[in-house]
């Protein structure tokens, strides 16, 4: 099982939308998959076409010890594709959770109540670098960073890469970042070119081939509760989504 | 003397770009601005050419009250236009206020020692609801909402609203939104018209005429520490920033 957090401090880096796609793409090859929505927003659980007011059992429920994970997990209109939904209060999760002894841990504990077998867990994290990621970075063992090819998204890695490195040290000795995506990529503009390449530089072998293409059909999607796939089949969109998809798959044999 | 603060906790929606802009423009008319770099990521300070790990004196020791803020504020390259820094230790000073008592009112307090005249106070808020947004609301009178023409965009402004509210009953009765700026705008994208239309329902006059258009030049100023007044004069960014400008100064006669 391969469990994979998705994970950018910085707002607007392409978390949500690389979730939804990779997830969706990943269960028509045939896998299980599970997303987890850790972002008290809920933008995957909308961007899957579920309205967040009217969801009862969430990761709410679950990380505050309510409700065993089983019971939390929605279907979503594609075949072998479940979600762990979100809703704002999740947001205050981050504040109850303050005194709990091992804090970081209560997702990686509540995933062990998990009743299925899953081929991948993929976990959406709020642009933050608080309790609810710290949760995603202690339960899974993958690190993916999507960046978006802008002047600033440079900036804030250098923290990214620091909290990455304590959670190895002090909680989780298995967690590795297997992959880097470049996002909203415009080969005619010299600033992506720019970021891609610092990019490459800094994180070598990391970044993936596949650079996702700013493309307007990405950003209609979410608005129709439809993955890429099914939102805008013919798209660039679609068509890089699915090529990332094959080289997380062509990484199944050695990550 | 006008104080604006440009808040939105969505990450990219063009906050810095709107202060940095703006401020040289107003700068440019013979106005006295001061900005205020609130954010840990230090965005607005490295926009505008400076290095913020070879910054001593920050918003950061004026905040923990090491420094009052006259000796805190930079020269920038613009004649008339100051700058009170940001460096990333800013971040820890949200932990170490926590339990000052109104400790949303520091920067308002701070404030009261600021030994020159400035015609506007204009701040950059980070990509949070948190203590440093707090102060923000605490210290200015007036509310620049940047919104990106995105689905998501109008996912997060309940909460954002919500909090204005909250400051405006309990702290700071003369807080008002005077300006929701819709930036990152392409016209031949139906999502861009979609948004803005929906914005302008939700809060008619306020919304500012100008749009921002989405713009390269935009983008790649950052990175040489310009403004787009100086890194591209003729393009679409800078006439956009020039034209709300005028919008904002317009505004003097009635807010
Ligand atoms: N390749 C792309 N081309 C065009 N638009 C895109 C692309 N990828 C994402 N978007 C749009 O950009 C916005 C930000 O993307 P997304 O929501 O995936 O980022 P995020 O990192 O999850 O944001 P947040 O930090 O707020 O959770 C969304 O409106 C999305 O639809
Ligand atoms: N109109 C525009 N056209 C194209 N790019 C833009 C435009 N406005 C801003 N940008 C770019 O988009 C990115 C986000 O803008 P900006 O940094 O101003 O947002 P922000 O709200 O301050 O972000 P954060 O929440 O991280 O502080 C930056 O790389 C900026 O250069
Ligand atoms: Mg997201
Ligand atoms: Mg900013």
């Amino acid at each position: 099982m391969r469990k994979i957090a998705v994970i950018n401090q910085k707002g607007g880096s392409g978390k949500t939308t690389t979730v939804v796609n990779t997830g969706v793409v990943l269960a028509r090859t045939g896998r299980k998959v599970l997303l987890i929505d850790l972002d008290p927003q809920a933008h995957t659980t909308i961007h899957l076409g579920l309205e967040p007011p009217s969801v009862n059992n969430s990761a709410y429920e679950v990380l505050v010890g309510k409700l065993p994970i089983q019971q939390a997990l929605a279907t979503t209109q594609e075949k072998g594709l479940f979600l762990l939904p979100s809703k704002i209060e999740l947001a205050s999760a981050e504040i109850e959770l303050v005194t709990t002894v091992g804090r970081e841990a209560v997702l990686r504990d509540a995933l062990k109540n998990l009743r299925q077998h899953f081929d991948y867990i993929i976990v959406d994290c709020p642009p933050s670098l608080g309790l609810l990621t710290l949760n995603a970075l202690t339960a899974m063992r993958e690190v993916l960073i999507p960046i978006q090819a802008e002047f600033f998204a440079l900036e804030g890695l250098t923290k990214l890469l620091q909290t990455i490195e304590i959670v190895q040290q002090r909680i989780n000795r298995d967690l590795a970042i297997t992959g880097v995506l470049i996002t909203m990529y415009d080969e005619r503009k010299n600033i992506c070119r720019d970021v891609a390449r610092k990019v490459k530089e800094h994180f070598k072998d990391k970044v993936f081939r596949t650079r996702i293409r700013e493309n307007v059909r990405l950003a209609e999607a979410p608005s129709f509760g439809k993955a890429i796939l099914d939102f805008a089949p013919s798209s660039h969109g679609s068509e890089d989504y699915q090529k990332l998809t094959r080289e997380i798959i062509r990484q199944e044999e050695h990550v």
